[in-house]
């Protein structure tokens, strides 16, 4: 409870008009961010704990959940570097949802697969490349070279699921023929502006 | 030099020879349109007069120096990336604004992703910064704005509805919080056109003109505007400025058919601020193990 009253204190602090409407002066805008991450840290803690609990006895050994506060730029370590992870997406509303997740990931060729076993339509898409976009001033820990997108379906009210992700080249005894039909069928049409 | 067109099946969003917005496709229905990234000079210090004590815009104040807007750049940069499930075009306009245009498969608005900042100000103009729409649907003078997520307000221009203003700010003064939503519509049987933005974080916004309407996106201001905060908004310090990014969802609907405008507006205000959580964990099990 501690942890959930974390963040609950940190966003009471931020509901202050100078926080919503960002007229506070800098130090205090650097407080409010560091405080809101902190707590935000608490409450993966706590989200973490419940999810372990919901796994089926023996599973605990499994490694934590993490989480990536920087997708919105395109960063985010495990799925930067492991080539064979899951993914659990939280529905916070009280309906159930549809939606696209957008992962950083190398290139390569992905499977994704739903808590049925079912293979799920991904497309691959470049990162626009750092000529044209100051990429260095945006996401400087990031060595992600495109965004796996997918769409998570039918996510329940208040409910989670979680899809299963590989790296074709870590699937052990897929045909190459099979891998490049699924690259052609992932990719990404690029069309650029000649300078 | 190219006209481009991405589409998701659904709508589509056409883009001039310049690399701008100029129409968006929903339903067979073309709404001609333009989306552009602009700038409001800052008011600097030393503007007291017989009326006003020194007023200059700053953190409190959103007062531009002029009546309009300018255009970042008045042509983009394109790069067009397009597959199964998403279409998107980048836009560069300048080497600190940018923006990402994202038609989903199945999905009735288009996603726009700007990025701005740092806002340059060597020529010692603070600038703020708003991503702006424009259509032609007449819509008289009327735009509807929420108010902290819930009710969603009928806004006139120039127009008060409990005194008589007397307009001296025309931008300033028409400009109102928007914390989920803001629209136009040029009708009020629910028959006619809508053009709404959604946003992703409280911003100030307005409908200057018929037909459409602007967010506010970035600011970085030169001076105090002795209200109390004691600074310029100018972070950090005297460093290079803030890069700011965020998502605005981009609503067209030219026949309501009925339909009440936030009726369309509000699932996508609910997805822009709930939306799902993620968490990671790797794993070296195969899938049947996992499972």
């Amino acid at each position: 409870q501690n942890l959930i009253d974390s963040l609950r204190r940190s966003m009471g602090e931020a509901q202050h008009h100078d926080a919503v409407a960002g007229t506070e002066k800098e130090h205090v805008s650097q407080d409010y961010r560091l405080r809101l991450h902190d707590s935000l840290v608490d409450c993966q803690k706590d989200v973490g704990n419940s999810f372990s609990q919901l796994l089926p006895i023996g599973s605990q050994a499994l490694p934590p959940q993490e989480f990536c506060l920087h997708l919105n730029v395109s960063q985010c370590a495990i799925t930067e570097s492991s080539s064979r992870f899951v993914t659990t997406v939280y529905n916070p509303r009280s309906h159930e949802v549809t939606t696209y997740v957008r992962l950083p990931v190398m290139n390569g060729v992905y499977t994704v697969l739903d808590p049925d076993g079912s293979e799920l339509i991904v497309q691959l898409v470049p990162l626009v490349n750092a000529a044209l976009r100051s990429i260095e001033t945006e996401r400087p820990k990031s060595s992600a070279t495109h965004e796996l997108v997918f769409q998570a379906a039918s996510i329940p009210a208040l409910g989670h699921k979680t899809f299963y992700i590989v790296k074709s080249s870590a699937r052990h005894g897929q045909q190459h023929s099979t891998i490049t039909s699924s690259r052609e069928r992932q990719s990404t049409t690029v069309r650029m502006a000649e300078a | 030099g190219e006209r481009i067109a991405v589409s998701n099946g659904k709508l589509s969003v056409n883009f001039d020879a310049n690399g701008l917005i100029e129409s968006v496709v929903v339903d067979g229905v073309t709404v001609m349109m333009s989306q552009n990234l602009m700038w409001y000079a800052g008011m600097n210090e030393g503007n007291a007069n017989s009326i006003f004590d020194d007023r200059p815009s700053g953190a409190y104040v959103f007062r531009p120096n002029g009546t309009d807007a300018t255009p970042i750049s008045t042509q983009a940069t394109l790069i067009v990336q397009t597959g199964a499930l998403v279409s998107e075009v980048y836009q560069q306009f300048s080497d600190w604004a940018s923006q990402v245009v994202r038609v989903y498969k199945g999905q009735s608005d288009v996603e726009i992703e700007w990025t701005v900042g740092p806002i340059p100000v060597g020529d010692g103009i603070g600038k703020e910064i708003v991503s702006r729409v424009t259509t032609q649907i007449p819509s008289g003078g009327r735009f509807y704005t929420d108010s902290n997520g819930r009710q969603t307000l009928l806004r006139r221009r120039d127009f008060r509805p409990t005194w008589t203003l007397d307009v001296t700010e025309p931008v300033s003064g028409n400009y109102y919080p928007i914390n989920s939503h803001i629209y136009v519509t040029d009708s009020e049987q629910n028959a006619g056109a809508v053009l709404a933005l959604v946003n992703d974080r409280s911003q100030g916004g307005t409908s200057l003109k018929d037909g459409q309407i602007e967010l506010m996106v970035h600011r970085r201001l030169l001076y105090d505007d002795h209200f109390g905060v004691g600074e310029p908004l100018n972070e950090p310090g005297d460093g290079p400025g803030l890069v700011v990014r965020g998502t605005h969802y981009l609503l067209v609907n030219p026949s309501l058919a009925g339909n009440h405008p936030v009726s369309l507006i509000r699932p996508l205000a609910q997805q822009m601020f709930m939306r799902p959580w993620m968490s990671f964990s790797a794993t070296s099990l195969s899938f049947t193990n996992w499972k």
